[in-house]
C-alpha cells in the first residue's frame, strides 16, 4: 500500500520496528481468492532462507508451478473440492484450477499484509509512491479458498487445516457470511484450532454497515477489524452549467470530456424501468443518453458496472450520487469513463439543477491525489456494527484500520474494476472494504510477533487494543462518516490501531486457550458444543461460577439485556474481572474512568496496581451500576490504566 | 427433494473412536457408508477439527448425526469476500 505506513506512523519509526531478519521469521497466511506471483510486492531480493519451520509448499496447477513461489512468496495452495462438488468442474477458461488469483482481491489483500516495498507505484498514476505491506519482510503463504461461486465452507476449513500444519503465524480472512453460534460458525471453529497454536486469526468485520448487529467473525478467539479512512482524497469536481461546482471523487484516468459543458440527465429520467435511476443493464434508453453525462443513484448494483451502461448506452461521463445510507462517504472508482461519484447531498443539489433547468449541462474535472485530508480516520460508512449478536458481553469489531482506497497489488488478468469488459492491464489497484482493512492488522500483527515471539495471539491483540486511538490529535473525538456524528465503540471498537504505540503497550490482557474454554462454558455450552469448538475433552465444573464477564478481554460490554437478568430492583450491578500483566519495566498504573453517563456508576477495585517485574499479573474488578433504562438504549465510556508513560485503554459499551 | 444431495462437514468425537478400527480414517468412512453407499470424502480435517465433508441427501444426514461419536453434521456455507 502507498500512504498507510505513513498514516500509520511506520516509515518515520521504521528503527523502534523488529529487524527484518527476525520479521522474515513471520509467516502470514492469507485465504483468498489466490495470488498473482509475478507481482513486484512478491519480489524476494533480500530475504533470507525460508524459516526451518516452514512444512507449506508451492502446489502446482493450471498457470502456476512450484518456480512461482520465492522466498517471499513461501506457499500457494488451493482448495476447490467443495465448490466444485456444489456448482460442477471449474472453468479453466474462466479461473485458474490452482492458487493463482484470476480475481485481483486475493493478491490485494496479501501484499497489504507483506508485500514487498515497490518504488513508483500507483493506479493510472494515483496515489503514487512506494507500496509495501505492513509486515515488508514477512514471507507470505496463500491459501485460495474463494472462487467465482464463493468461498465455500468446506474449502476454507481444509485451508486452515492445512495451514495450521504448514506453521503460518499470522491467519488473515477478508471474507464472511452471517452469523451463529460458534460451534455451528466454521472460520469460528478453524480460528480456535488456530489460536490453540499460537496463531493470530484476524478477519474482517463485514461491509454489511451502518447497520446496527450487521457484523461478521465475532468469536472473542478472532480479532474482528472495521474499516476507516486515510487522509487522502482522489477529488474530482461535478462542474455544472449554473456555474456551481461540487466536489466528488474519482480514479478515472483516460479521454476526457470536451472542454466545453456537455448535455446532463438524470438517469430516472432515460428509462421506462422503475428502478432506471440506478442505472441497470439494460434499463436506459440509449436516445436519450448518447452524448450526454448521466446521473445515476448508488445502489443495488456495482457502481463501476453503473458506469459501464450508461457508457455502453451513449453515454459520455457520470456523475454517482449517494443513497442514504451511504451517508458522506465517497468511494473512489477506476470507471470506463469519466465519472465521480458524490456524496447524497450534494446528489440532491445537483438533482435540484437536473430537475429545474430545460436544457441542463456539467462537465467532470479531475483533480489527481491530494493528501493530508482533515478529519482522518473516519469510520466508513459500509464498516459493520455492533452490538454483537451472538455474545453481547464481548464487544465487536475490535478495532478498525485503513479500509477506503486502498492502493496495494493487483492480478494482471483482470482489469481495476473487474468487469469483463475492462481490459485495461494494472499493477496496482485501488478498492475498498473491511477486506482492505483486515490485511493492514494482519500485517501489523506479524509485526508485534516478530518484536515479541514470545507474545500469544491474546496479548498481541491486546497491544493492538489498548493502545488503539478513538481522538484526534486535537482532542476531538473520531468522526463516523455515516452520521457526521462523533463514533461509538459500537463503530470503531476500541478505536483505530496504532502500531508505534502498540509494539510497547506496557500491559496487556492476555488469554490462554483454559480461558475461552472457561468463556464456553459460561455460555452454557455443552459438553458436544465445547467439543466441536476445541476438539478436546474439557468439561465445565459444575462446582464453579463461569460468567462471559470475566473473560480477559480488552474492552467492557455491559449487557442489561442478556446474561445480568431482568431488571427487578432500581439498580442492577454487574461485575467484570480483569488480569494484566505486564510486559514493559516496573511501574505502578493508575485508574481513569470516562463514566457513561450519569445513570451508569462506575467504580474500579483497586485504582492503582503496582508491577515489580516482567510477567507480573495483576487483577482488578469493575462494577458497573446502573438503573433501568429503555431498550436500545446505549451508553459508552472508558476505562484507562496509566503509568504516565503507557496508556493501557478499554472501551466500555453498556446496553440495555 | 429428499434425493438432493449438499456438502457437510461432518464432525466426529476422536475420543469416542471404537478400538476395532487403528486409523481414524478406517471410523470416518466406515461411518459415511452405514448410511451411503456412494457417498465419498471430499475431505479429512486433522487440526481444525476431527472429522470430514461430504456430500448427502437430508436424510443421510440426519441417519449419520444420530450415530455414537458424531459430534455434528453441518451443511455447508458459502461466505462471500470482503
Amino acid at each position: 500500500t502507498t500512504r498507510t505506513p505513513e498514516f500509520l506512523g511506520l516509515d518515520q519509526n521504521a528503527n523502534l520496528f523488529p529487524e527484518s531478519k527476525t520479521a522474515s521469521e513471520v509467516v502470514v497466511g492469507v485465504f483468498d481468492t489466490g495470488v498473482w506471483p509475478e507481482s513486484k510486492s512478491f519480489d524476494d531480493s533480500g530475504l533470507g532462507p525460508i524459516p526451518s519451520s516452514w512444512k507449506g509448499l508451492c502446489e502446482t496447477g493450471n498457470n502456476f508451478n512450484a518456480s512461482n513461489c520465492n522466498r517471499k512468496l513461501i506457499g500457494a495452495r488451493f482448495f476447490s473440492k467443495g465448490y466444485v462438488a456444489a456448482l460442477g468442474p471449474i472453468d479453466e477458461s474462466k479461473e485458474s484450477n490452482s492458487p493463482r488469483d484470476d480475481d485481483g482481491h486475493g493478491t490485494h489483500t496479501s501484499t497489504t499484509a507483506a508485500g514487498s516495498v515497490v518504488r513508483d507505484a500507483s493506479l493510472l498514476g494515483y496515489a503514487a509512491g512506494t507500496a509495501r505491506g505492513m509486515a515488508s519482510s514477512a514471507r507470505v503463504a496463500v491459501y485460495k479458498v474463494c472462487w467465482e461461486g464463493g468461498c465455500f465452507s468446506s474449502d476454507i476449513l481444509k485451508g486452515m487445516d492445512m495451514a495450521i500444519a504448514d506453521n503460518v503465524n499470522v491467519m488473515s480472512l477478508s471474507l464472511g457470511g452471517g452469523t451463529s453460534d460458534y460451534y455451528r460458525d466454521n472460520i469460528a471453529i478453524g480460528a480456535f484450532a488456530a489460536m490453540q497454536k499460537g496463531i493470530l486469526v484476524s478477519c474482517s468485520a463485514g461491509n454489511a454497515g451502518p447497520s446496527s448487529f450487521s457484523l461478521s467473525n465475532v468469536a472473542p478467539w478472532i480479532t474482528t477489524v472495521g474499516a476507516g479512512t486515510l487522509d487522502r482524497d482522489f477529488p474530482a469536481l461535478a462542474s455544472l452549467g449554473n456555474g456551481l461546482n461540487y466536489s466528488g471523487v474519482s480514479l478515472f484516468k483516460g479521454d476526457s470530456l470536451p472542454d466545453k459543458m456537455v448535455p446532463f440527465i438524470y438517469a430516472g429520467n432515460a428509462t421506462i424501468a422503475t428502478n432506471g435511476n440506478l442505472c441497470m443493464p439494460g434499463t436506459l434508453i440509449p436516445d436519450k443518453i448518447k452524448g450526454k453525462i448521466v446521473l445515476c443513484d448508488r445502489g443495488v448494483n456495482a457502481r463501476v458496472q453503473k458506469g459501464s451502461v450508461v457508457k455502453s448506452a451513449g453515454g459520455v461521463g457520470m456523475v454517482l450520487a449517494n443513497a442514504a445510507s451511504n451517508g458522506d462517504e465517497l468511494v473512489a472508482d477506476a470507471h470506463l469513463l469519466p465519472a465521480t461519484a458524490v456524496t447524497e447531498k450534494t446528489g440532491n443539489l445537483i438533482k435540484n439543477y437536473l430537475f429545474s433547468e430545460s436544457n441542463p449541462t456539467a462537465t467532470i474535472l479531475f483533480q489527481g491525489t491530494k493528501v493530508g485530508i482533515e478529519p482522518s480516520p473516519v469510520v466508513a460508512a459500509f464498516s459493520s456494527r455492533g452490538p454483537n449478536s451472538i455474545t453481547p458481553e464481548i464487544l465487536k469489531p475490535d478495532i478498525i484500520a485503513p479500509g477506503v482506497n486502498i492502493l496495494a497489488g493487483w492480478a494482471g488478468s483482470v482489469g481495476p474494476t473487474g468487469l469483463a469488459e475492462d481490459t485495461r492491464h494494472v499493477e496496482f489497484n485501488i478498492i475498498s472494504g473491511t477486506s482492505m482493512s483486515c490485511p493492514h492488522v494482519s500485517g501489523l500483527a506479524a509485526l508485534l510477533k516478530a518484536a515479541h515471539p514470545d507474545w500469544s495471539p491474546g496479548a498481541i491483540r491486546s497491544a493492538l487494543m489498548t493502545t488503539a486511538y478513538s481522538q484526534y490529535k486535537t482532542g476531538k473525538l473520531m468522526e463516523d462518516i455515516a452520521t457526521g456524528k462523533p463514533s461509538t465503540p459500537f463503530d470503531h471498537g476500541a478505536g483505530h490501531v496504532d502500531p508505534v504505540s502498540a509494539l510497547n503497550p506496557g500491559l496487556v490482557y492476555d488469554l490462554t486457550v483454559d480461558d475461552y474454554v472457561d468463556f464456553l462454558c459460561a455460555l452454557k455450552y455443552t459438553a458436544s458444543e465445547i467439543k466441536l469448538v476445541t476438539r478436546g475433552n474439557f468439561t465445565c465444573d459444575t462446582s464453579k461460577q463461569y460468567s462471559v464477564n470475566n473473560l480477559n478481554y480488552p474492552s467492557f460490554a455491559v449487557s442489561y439485556q442478556t446474561g445480568s437478568g431482568p431488571i427487578t430492583e432500581e439498580t442492577t450491578t454487574v461485575k467484570h474481572t480483569r488480569t494484566l500483566t505486564n510486559v514493559g519495566l516496573p511501574g505502578t498504573y493508575k485508574v481513569s474512568v470516562t463514566s457513561p453517563g450519569k445513570s451508569v456508576k462506575v467504580t474500579v477495585e483497586p485504582e492503582s496496581l503496582s508491577f515489580d517485574k516482567v510477567n507480573q499479573k495483576m487483577s482488578y474488578t469493575v462494577s458497573f451500576t446502573a438503573s433501568s433504562m429503555p431498550s436500545n438504549t446505549n451508553l459508552f465510556g472508558r476505562i484507562e490504566w496509566s503509568d504516565d508513560k503507557h496508556i493501557v485503554g478499554s472501551p466500555v459499551a453498556v446496553s440495555w | 427433494d429428499g434425493e438432493r444431495k449438499i456438502t457437510y462437514i461432518v464432525h466426529m468425537s476422536k475420543s469416542e473412536m471404537p478400538v476395532r478400527f487403528n486409523d481414524h480414517t478406517h471410523w470416518y468412512d466406515s461411518s459415511l457408508k452405514s448410511v451411503s453407499d456412494s457417498a465419498e470424502m471430499l475431505y479429512t480435517y486433522n487440526n481444525v477439527a476431527h472429522g470430514y465433508s461430504t456430500r448427502l441427501t437430508k436424510q443421510e444426514a440426519e441417519s449419520l448425526e444420530k450415530q455414537p461419536g458424531i459430534l455434528g453434521v453441518m451443511p455447508e456455507v458459502i461466505y462471500e469476500l470482503h
